[in-house]
C-alpha cells in the first residue's frame, strides 16, 4: 500500500467498519454484500481479455451480451444452489456489481429494471402467471418503449396507435409518422423479442389515452423482426454504449386483445372501454424508476469520490510553504472543498432515497386499497428528486474529475465512463426542466390550496402563508 | 422571523426560500394573467421561477430529510463515528446556505455577519473532516474490481496503475506503426 494512503488510514478517527456496516444496514447486510461480491468476482466475468475501451461499437456490444448472459447464467446456479430469492440476485444486475462487470451498461438492464416491473405493476393476475415466469427465466427478452423520436416526457402527446378491431378481437399497432417511432429504450435494438409499448388507445372510434401493450418484436426462434416491426440500433452516444439504445415503428402490426396490459383499464371483446380508478396509475413505472434512480446515483457519486480522494492522498503537487516537499494535494483546502462536499452528497442522498423508498411502499400500499390521496406529493417528490440528485451527481462526478487533473481525463481513472453513466440520468426517465417544472404545478396547486392541510413535504408552505397574511 | 444560524436554523431558513419563491411565482402568474395572457402563457413567461422554485423545495426537503435521518442514525453509534457523522451533515447543510447565499438574502434576515459566521464555520469543518477523507470513502467499501479505476484502486499504487493501462494500448503492441510508413516517411522525405 501506498504509505501515504497507509498514513492516512492510520490517523482515521473512527472505525471504517462500523460505517460500512451502518451504509449497509447492519454487519450482516455487509457480510451478505461481501460474500455475495465474493462469489460473483470469483468467476472472473469482469476480466476482459483486451479492454473494452479500445473494441469498436459493434464489439462493444457483443460483448457486453456475452457478459449480460454469463452473469444470468451464474446468477441462476447460484439461486438454485443456495435457494435464494430472484430478488437477491436482482441486485447482481443493477447498481454497482452489474457496472463493474457491464462498465457501459447492459442491454438486459430494461429487461429488469422496466419490462419486468411493468409486468408486475399494469398486468393482470393472468396475464402475469403467462408473462413474468418466461420472462424471469430469459425466455424471453423485454424493454419497455414509451418515448417517440418527436416525444419525450409528455406522454400525451406519444403518436403511436392502438386500434382495437372487434371483427378479429386485435389491437392494429401504427407508426402514422417518423416523430411517432418509438426512440431509446435500452436492449430495443438487436437483444429484445419482446416490449411493452404505450400507445394511445382507440376504440369504438374514440381516443382513450395511452396505455400499455405487450408486443412481439422478434421470432423466437430466429431473431428476425416480425413482419411490419421496423427495428433497429440509435447508434454511438456519450456513454452506456453497452445498453444497446433502439427505435421502433410499426406498420399495422396485430396483436391479440389480451396483450394490452389491463390491471387498471380494459377494453373487452366487444370493444367496450372499462376505464382505469384513476389515470394516474400508468405513472406507476416511472415512479419506480426514478426512485431507484436516486440510489443508483449515490452509487456512481461514491465511486467517483473514492477514486478523487485516495488519488489526492497519493498524489503530490506544488509547495504549500517555501522550503518543504510537494505536500498531497488533499492538504489544500480547495481540494478537500471538491472532495468532502461528494462525501456528503453521497451520504445526503442515500439517506434521502431511503426515506423516499420508504415513502414510495407505504403509497403504492395505499393504492392497492383504493387510496390515492398522497399520489400525486410521491409523484411530486419523485420528479424534483430525480433531477437535483441526477444533476448534482453528475457534477460531483465532473468535479472528482477535474480534482484528478490530466490523469482523470484518462479513461483508465473510470471517472470519464462513470461521468456518462450519471449524466445520462439527467434525460432518461424524464429530462430535469421537465421535472422540476413538473414537481412546480404541485406547489403551485399546495400554495393556493394551502387554506386545507397539506402534505407533510408541502406543510411549510401553508405555514409560511398563515404567517404572510398576519 | 430572525436568522438563526444553526444547523435546524439555516433548514427553516431554506423552507422560508421556497415557500417565498413559489408565492412569488404565484403572484407573477396572476400578475400577468390580470394583464391579459392566458394562464398557458403566464406559466411559460414564469417557467424559469419556477424551475428554481422546485429546486429550492427539493433542497429543503433533502436539508430536513439529511438533518433528520441522520439524527435517528446516529443514536446508536459510537462517539467518534457520530462526530463525523455530524460534521458531514453540518458541512452539507452550511455548504448549500453558502451556495444559496443570493436567495437567502432575498427571503430570508440573514445577515453579512451570518455568512461570515457560515464561511468560517465551513472552512473550520473541512480541516475537521480532512483527516478523515480517506477513512469516509474507504467505509463505501467499494471493491477494486467494482472501481476499475487506475488511480482510485485500495493500494493507491495510482503511478504504476497508470503506466499498466497505458501499456494495454494497441498502438503499443509494436515499436512503429504502419502509419508511419504508409504516411508520414514519404512525406517527411519529400515524395508526395
Amino acid at each position: 500500500v501506498n504509505p501515504d494512503l497507509q498514513k492516512e488510514r492510520d490517523n482515521c478517527t473512527f472505525n471504517v467498519t462500523e460505517l460500512t456496516n451502518l451504509i449497509d444496514g447492519g454487519p450482516q447486510k455487509t457480510e451478505e454484500r461481501k460474500k455475495r461480491e465474493e462469489m460473483v468476482f470469483k468467476e472472473g466475468i469482469h476480466i476482459d481479455e483486451v479492454p473494452s475501451d479500445y473494441l469498436s461499437h459493434k464489439e462493444k456490444y457483443e460483448l457486453a451480451v456475452k457478459k449480460a448472459c454469463m452473469l444470468f447464467k451464474m446468477m441462476r446456479r447460484l439461486q438454485e444452489e443456495e435457494n435464494a430469492g430472484m430478488e437477491n440476485y436482482m441486485a447482481l444486475l443493477g447498481g454497482n456489481l452489474g457496472s463493474a462487470i457491464l462498465g457501459d451498461g447492459s442491454p438486459l438492464t430494461l429487461h429488469y429494471v422496466m419490462f419486468i416491473p411493468t409486468l408486475m405493476g399494469q398486468a393482470t393476475v393472468e396475464q402475469q402467471a403467462y408473462w413474468i415466469g418466461r420472462a424471469f427465466n430469459l425466455s424471453i427478452i423485454g424493454t419497455y418503449a414509451q418515448t417517440e423520436l418527436g416525444h419525450g416526457t409528455f406522454i400525451r402527446g406519444l403518436e403511436t396507435t392502438a386500434t382495437y378491431d372487434a371483427a378479429t378481437k386485435q389491437f392494429v399497432l401504427h407508426s402514422p409518422t417518423l416523430t411517432a417511432y418509438k426512440w431509446w429504450p435500452g436492449g430495443l435494438a438487436h437483444t429484445a423479442n419482446y416490449c411493452v409499448v404505450m400507445a394511445q388507445l382507440y376504440t369504438q372510434g374514440k381516443c382513450h389515452g395511452i396505455h400499455p401493450f405487450i408486443v412481439q418484436l422478434r421470432d423466437e426462434e430466429t431473431h428476425m423482426p416480425l413482419p411490419g416491426i421496423k427495428v433497429g440500433e440509435i447508434g454511438a452516444k456519450l456513454g452506456m454504449n453497452g445498453t444497446n439504445n433502439g427505435f421502433l415503428g410499426f406498420d399495422n402490426v396485430r396483436i391479440p386483445r389480451e396483450h394490452m396490459l389491463m390491471k387498471n383499464s380494459k377494453v373487452l371483446e366487444d370493444g367496450t372501454y372499462v376505464n382505469a380508478p384513476s389515470s394516474k396509475l400508468t405513472y406507476g413505472t416511472m415512479m419506480f424508476v426514478r426512485v431507484m434512480l436516486v440510489h443508483d446515483v449515490c452509487n456512481y457519486m461514491a465511486k467517483a469520490v473514492t477514486i478523487a480522494t485516495r488519488y489526492s492522498a497519493v498524489r503530490r503537487q506544488s509547495q504549500l510553504r517555501p522550503n518543504e516537499p510537494e505536500p498531497q494535494i488533499l492538504e489544500y483546502v480547495t481540494q478537500q472543498h471538491k472532495l468532502l462536499i461528494g462525501i456528503s452528497s453521497v451520504h445526503a442522498f442515500r439517506l434521502c432515497a431511503a426515506w423516499l423508498w420508504d415513502m414510495y411502499n407505504n403509497v403504492t400500499a395505499e393504492l392497492e386499497t383504493g387510496d390515492l390521496e398522497r399520489l400525486p406529493e410521491l409523484h411530486a417528490l419523485s420528479c424534483c428528486l430525480k433531477a437535483i440528485t441526477t444533476s448534482d451527481a453528475a457534477a460531483c462526478v465532473e468535479r472528482c474529475r477535474l480534482s484528478c487533473g490530466g490523469h482523470g481525463y484518462m479513461l483508465s481513472s473510470n471517472l470519464p465512463l462513470t461521468y456518462g453513466l450519471v449524466t445520462a440520468a439527467c434525460t432518461y426517465e424524464g429530462e430535469n426542466t421537465v421535472m422540476l417544472l413538473q414537481t412546480a404545478r404541485y406547489l403551485v396547486k399546495a400554495w393556493r390550496t394551502a387554506a386545507h392541510a397539506l402534505p407533510p413535504t408541502v406543510s411549510y408552505v401553508g405555514l409560511a402563508r398563515t404567517g404572510r397574511r398576519s | 422571523p430572525p436568522w438563526d444560524n444553526s444547523l435546524q436554523g439555516i433548514i427553516s431558513g431554506f423552507h422560508t426560500l421556497a415557500a417565498g419563491k413559489i408565492g412569488l411565482c404565484v403572484s407573477q402568474i396572476e400578475k400577468r394573467q390580470a394583464s391579459g395572457m392566458s394562464y398557458e402563457d403566464a406559466w411559460n413567461m414564469t417557467s424559469v421561477q419556477l424551475t428554481a422554485a422546485s429546486e429550492a423545495h427539493c433542497r429543503a426537503i433533502i436539508l430536513s430529510s439529511y438533518y433528520t435521518e441522520t439524527e435517528k442514525m446516529s443514536r446508536g453509534v459510537s462517539a467518534p463515528l457520530r462526530l463525523v457523522l455530524t460534521q458531514l451533515v453540518e458541512l452539507y447543510v452550511v455548504y448549500w446556505a453558502l451556495q444559496c447565499l443570493g436567495d437567502l438574502l432575498r427571503f430570508t434576515s440573514i445577515s453579512e455577519r451570518n455568512i461570515e459566521e457560515l464561511q468560517n464555520w465551513y472552512e473550520d469543518l473541512l480541516v475537521k473532516l480532512r483527516p478523515n477523507a480517506v477513512g469516509l470513502v474507504d467505509a463505501f467499501d467499494i471493491r477494486d474490481e467494482i472501481l476499475r479505476s487506475a488511480l482510485g484502486a485500495y493500494d493507491g499504487r495510482a503511478y504504476e496503475r497508470l503506466m499498466e493501462e497505458a501499456m494495454k494500448s494497441p498502438l503499443n503492441k509494436e515499436p512503429v506503426n504502419e502509419s508511419f510508413h504508409k504516411y508520414l516517411k514519404p512525406f517527411m522525405q519529400g515524395k508526395l
